[in-house]
């Protein structure tokens, strides 16, 4: 079960991959 | 994308920026806010010698406040350019009359998707993107999607 009400484990994993994703991306590239 | 929805995500989102609680669409409109958060987004870019050209105080005069928000704009397609080596000509830039008019909720969120684009591909990127992880995730939720069609139309 999710910590935050109204939210799925599922939503909460796929934006928190996004963002993760985001935050590894070399800056200044198309990468 | 829904565009009140992405507007009203975005103004969310520049409220976690010091000194912006409680912005609104009619405090951006003449772009003075626009560029100081571009300026502490980038301020090696977006230097204090950039932030002299915005016109301060420009009151209801809606030229002053067009003429502005071009510049923020100049600014920001450039910095996609030269810093991120990105480009967005595709993607479609607001009427930026609708904005310092009318204060167009539609055209703002766009410029707004703009603004994000630089925060989370700038040298600092990682602060404002903890500050989105932190939001509550129907918000989170609008925002990936803005970054996703940046990015899908960068790529495009």
């Amino acid at each position: 079960e999710s910590t935050k009400p109204g939210v799925t484990q599922a939503s909460e994993g796929v934006l928190a991959n996004f963002f993760n994703s985001l935050l590894s991306k070399k800056t200044g590239t198309n990468a | 994308m829904e565009n009140n929805s992405l507007c009203d995500s975005l103004l969310k989102w520049l409220e976690t920026f010091p000194g912006r609680e409680g912005i609104a669409i009619h405090h951006l409109t003449d772009g003075v806010a626009m560029a100081n958060v571009l300026h502490q987004i980038a301020p090696e870019y977006f230097t204090q010698f950039w932030l002299t050209k915005i016109k301060p105080d420009v009151g209801d005069n809606w030229r002053l406040k067009v003429s502005n928000l071009r510049k923020v704009q100049q600014g920001i397609v450039d910095y996609y350019q030269e810093q991120l080596n990105q480009n967005i000509k595709h993607f479609p830039l607001p009427d930026l009359s609708k904005i310092g008019e009318h204060g167009d909720k539609m055209e703002m969120g766009q410029m707004l998707q703009l603004l994000l684009g630089c925060a989370v591909n700038c040298e600092n990127k990682q602060q404002y993107i903890e500050a989105i992880m932190n939001m509550e995730e129907r918000v989170q939720k609008v925002i990936m999607e803005a970054i996703q069609e940046l990015m899908l139309r960068e790529s495009s």
